[in-house]
């Protein structure tokens, strides 16, 4: 038996609009620590790691240990759009050997309760063990910003350079019509905490990315107000978006090598 | 030339 109730369902509606670009089928972990999911995009380019702890659910109940639950995150999508903004959503689902999945939807004032059953799918995962990394460079930011940059520089290129120094971090691109920097420094010196612009850095870096995924990752924009952007010389950047008392949406990207 | 490279190559399963 599983019974996991979210009395704010707008951050599950949110949390799939920004993956269903990438992902095309998921494996959602139900486990004590809370509902999971780690996905690929088919190119194996991005890694999504989600995670809304257990006790950030009104009521979470999963008695089956990891409980995997594949599905289709396109047909997801759709039954979520049906959630009204304010619903309570409740996901429901026998266990292991079960086929489909319930969510219901709770207007708050209890007058329509709305159940959708949606139709399960085995899904081979290879899940990846992701190292814990020291990183060169974590800066935080408002997310609405880095949409901005992001969307304003896929004008212009195909890829971004990000670099990190002293000075602030670097967005660059390149493309037949000409270039584009945009810098942004660190400014802690903001009314509110979620403007603010935060740098820590342990040693320069630069990496090259493909904006189109990056793109993508902005989808995440509505979950929260900031985005870390943690950087380390040839690794994949994690972009994170902090999803309210529950946890996280992480996006890794490969970096562009130069060969 | 920048050569896109995979997730796999730096993560592995487990």
């Amino acid at each position: 038996m599983l019974e996991l109730r979210l009395v704010q369902g707008s951050l599950l509606k949110k949390v799939i609009e920004s993956l269903k670009d990438l992902v095309n089928d998921a494996n959602f972990d139900c486990s004590s620590t809370g509902f999971s999911l780690q996905a690929m995009d088919s190119s194996h380019v991005a890694l999504m790691s989600l995670l809304l702890r257990s006790d950030g659910f009104e009521h979470y109940r999963c008695d089956h240990g990891n409980f995997p639950m594949g599905m289709k995150l396109e047909n997801l999508s759709k039954i979520l759009k049906c959630a009204g903004n304010d619903d309570i959503i409740t996901i429901k689902a026998d266990g292991p050997g079960n086929d489909t999945v319930t969510f219901m939807f709770e207007s708050p004032s209890q007058e329509k309760i709305a159940d959708y059953e949606m139709k399960l799918m085995d899904i081979d995962s290879e899940h990846l063990g992701i190292p814990e990394a020291e990183f060169h460079a974590i800066v935080r930011m408002p997310s609405s910003e880095f949409a901005r940059i992001c969307k304003d520089l896929s004008s212009i290129g195909d890829t971004v350079v990000i670099s990190v120094t002293k000075e602030g971090i670097k967005f660059s691109t390149k493309g037949d019509i000409g270039t584009a920097n945009v810098v942004c420094r660190q400014n802690t010196t903001v009314d509110k905490p979620e403007d603010a612009t935060i740098i820590e850095m342990q040693q320069p870096v630069s990496l090259t990315f493909a904006l189109r995924y990056m793109n993508s990752f902005t989808k995440a924009t509505p979950l929260s107000n900031t985005v870390t952007i943690s950087l380390s010389s040839d690794l994949p950047v994690v972009v994170e978006y902090k999803i309210a008392e529950m946890g996280y949406i992480r996006f890794y990207l490969a970096p562009k090598i130069e060969e | 030339v920048n050569k896109q490279s995979q997730i796999t190559s730096f993560f592995s399963p487990g």
